[in-house]
């Protein structure tokens, strides 16, 4: 079960790393960042968007126009097997709301699905297409299940499942993230 | 089968994005580090260990005082799923022979390997310490056949599989680089 693997190692390999230190860093970013308030609906949280189809784009504004860039957080340097001073980060958007309000937060994809996805497309990976869907929803209860139980990460992070049933709303991605935000009010 | 996930993700994830880079990075290296020659018994490939005991140092000096670390080859940054100009980089080393005469190449660990040695010391990941070296193997195995049918990939990599027979010979991981570097002449 490879979803499950994967589950382990971007906890393991990634979460349990950066998750304690994104508070310090939203922290640096607001000082330096003191031309517009960084209004996030009170979120100091990453928020992970695990599409159901794995079906991942790497600029957020390409999936919905509603969604910009606005700046990456500082970089956390670590040294990691042998590669020192390996570079973490993350990218900070800025949201429309339906009142064309902006809010900023954190957010980016559960890169390991797109190894999911590859492995997926590539028949010598022994993993085929119909089972995508099953192991991404594997992905994240696994997931779930680890952070519930991580003293590191818990309250760091929102876990967004992204259903792939409303994509004839071109706004439904920045829809689904403030809804998530709205939730923890 | 948690290693076979992980050699798949190292492919899809890292070694496919960075392997078609390295030569580039090297000659940049090369030409703003004129001050001392950069001396790879010609070797312009990623060295990635794979310690059978998936036991992982984060800086290889530490490991062996014959290795240092000499700098890193320049910052590739590639949008990836949400994440503005990730870096990716690797670090050179110097690598003293048993002449003491200085050799310098582009090494690292796998990194996967770490993950696999968490899961084992966590009891919720079902994944047992006695699992371990078969994973690595297993992991070693899927990694080199992905990578000997990869365009991408090829001849810009050396596996170097690391027993932990030798650990008593404190020089035995800058040896069994060297040793791999002699091979390919
Ligand atoms: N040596 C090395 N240098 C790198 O820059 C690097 N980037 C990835 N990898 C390894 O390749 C494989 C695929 O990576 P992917 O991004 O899909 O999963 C990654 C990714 O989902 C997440 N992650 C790790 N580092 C970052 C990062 N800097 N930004 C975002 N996500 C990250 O956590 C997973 C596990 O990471 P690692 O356990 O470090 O090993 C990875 C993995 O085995 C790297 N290995």
């Amino acid at each position: 079960n490879v979803a499950h693997g994967l589950a382990w190692s971007f906890y393991f390999g990634y979460l349990k790393l950066v998750l304690p230190r994104l508070e310090d860093s939203i922290v640096e970013f607001c000082s330096t960042h003191t031309a517009g308030k960084f209004e996030t609906k009170g979120s100091r949280k990453l928020l992970i968007l695990i599409p159901v189809n794995a079906n991942i784009t790497h600029k957020l504004e390409d999936a919905d126009t509603n969604i910009c860039f606005y700046d990456n957080l500082p970089n956390t340097e670590i040294d990691r097997a042998g590669v020192r001073g390996r570079v973490y980060k993350h990218s900070v958007y800025s949201l429309l709301d339906q009142n064309k309000k902006a809010h900023h937060c954190v957010v980016e994809h559960a890169t390991p699905l797109l190894t999911l996805y590859r492995m997926s497309q590539d028949s010598s990976a022994g993993f085929a297409a119909k089972d995508r869907r099953e192991q991404v929803l594997l992905f994240y209860r696994t997931l779930k299940d680890i952070l519930e139980r991580s003293i590191e990460c818990r309250n760091r992070y929102r876990l967004i499942l992204v259903n792939d049933e409303h994509e004839e709303d071109s706004h439904f991605l920045s829809k689904a993230i403030l809804k998530t935000l709205d939730q923890q009010e």
